[in-house]
């Protein structure tokens, strides 16, 4: 089973256009974990990425260096995916 | 003990099997409302089942409605339990719900992905996908929203199989989109497609894969407004609507660009609530509320399609 441990998703916010150009190069490169769960779209709309936690100091690093401003949305997916895990059970019995 | 819908617990995610075995359990308490039917096999084999809607007739204009064909979006599936027995529930008590099956038929897919649903449950949760082998490469997959013939292979999916919106190697390869397809165009009565997913509280309605304006913009756009609006009345959860190019990106190859282009008219995509903290992961806790300010949109939508024959 695939574990996401200290896994983040950063909530982005784009200021401009550039940005949001620099946000797709970032999802482009094959080197990087990550995953848009809310696509750059465009400055008005929120960017989500989940990033595995091998990627996050250079996603982060970019991100910063960029000056494109963000949070952090779940800190810990591994966290969030037990506690529903534990929910199921919980309801199962 | 015996099985019965009432002790099924909707505030809670459930795996493949125990929403299978429920949707029995619902055709067993409804026997002269719902029945299941099957429409194809998916690529791993599982059983892509339908649960219809009807007080009789033949061939009745119809309304489709599909949930979870984005596997990782539980709360979709989850949603769709809830929506398949209010139906049944309210039919002959809502006045809304009553009139319109007592003139159309309404067919609701639950688990739209089964194999990637499964994937989700079993080994990663963050799953989207079908879970098709892609010839020649390593990565499992298709993106069954990428891949109808509706503008498929254009620049809003991708080419690499590897990617979350890769296309597939043509329109329809996918069992899973495939079985919808020849379903409805079977069928050939269809008047309204509804697709949910999950997230960020939007509803939609062609195109994705141009900007040209659908030919019924302005009255799909009227129709989104007033359902969001009626959503929001529920717990002030706010939604967006509009196209689906003018309101998030260009994408081909969607479910509801094919069905507006095989003249489905009423077609919408739903995506349902996070507002920001949970994305995917949105707790149990969460299911029934959004079922609950999703219901009257969808009664929107279907009494809009029942009062406006085409």
């Amino acid at each position: 089973e695939e574990l996401f441990v200290g896994d983040q998703v950063l909530r982005i916010t784009a200021s401009d256009e550039e940005q949001i150009t620099l946000l797709k190069v970032l999802g482009e490169q094959e080197e990087l974990q990550v995953d848009f769960w809310r696509h750059p779209t465009s400055p008005s709309h929120p960017v989500d990425l989940w990033v595995s936690f091998s990627s996050l100091q250079p996603v982060k690093t970019f991100l910063e260096s960029n000056s494109i401003s963000y949070s952090i949305m779940i800190k810990d997916v591994q966290a969030l995916l037990d506690e529903e895990k534990k929910t199921m059970t919980k309801s199962r019995r | 003990t015996e099985r019965s819908t009432s002790t099924f617990d909707f505030a809670s995610y459930h795996t493949i099997d125990e929403i299978y075995d429920w949707m029995d359990t619902l055709v067993d308490d409804h026997p002269n409302l719902v029945s299941k039917i099957q429409i194809g096999q998916s690529f791993e084999n599982r059983s892509l089942y339908v649960l219809k809607f009807s007080t009789g007739g033949s061939n009745r204009s119809a309304i489709w409605l599909d949930t979870g064909i984005h596997a990782r979006e539980w709360v979709t599936q989850a949603v769709g339990v809830w929506t398949a027995n209010k139906i049944a529930k309210e039919y002959g008590q809502d006045p809304s719900v009553t009139a319109i099956l007592d003139s159309m038929d309404i067919f609701l897919e639950i688990i739209t992905n089964p194999d990637g649903f499964a994937f989700t449950h079993s080994s990663n949760r963050l799953w989207r996908k079908t879970r098709s082998i892609n010839a020649g490469s390593h990565c499992v997959g298709v993106d069954p929203n990428r891949n109808w013939d509706a503008g498929f292979g254009g620049s809003g999916s991708s080419s690499n199989p590897c990617s979350e919106t890769y296309r597939g190697p043509y329109g329809h390869s996918e069992r899973e989109v495939k079985a919808i397809v020849d379903f409805i165009s079977d069928h050939g009565n269809v008047k309204s497609v509804i697709s949910i997913h999950s997230y960020s509280q939007m509803l939609l309605f062609p195109y994705g894969y141009k900007r040209t304006p659908a030919p019924h913009y302005q009255e799909l756009n009227e129709l989104a407004k007033k359902a969001v609006r009626d959503l929001a009345a529920v717990y002030g959860t706010k939604y967006t609507y509009g196209s689906i190019v003018d309101t998030i990106y260009v994408a081909d190859g969607t479910t509801i660009d094919w069905a507006y282009d095989n003249g489905v008219k009423y077609s919408f995509t739903f995506e349902l609530r996070d507002t920001g903290r949970y994305g995917f992961l949105l707790p149990s806790t969460q299911i029934i509320p959004t079922a609950t300010e999703t219901w009257p949109a969808l009664l929107d939508i279907m009494i809009h399609v029942l009062e406006h024959p085409y």
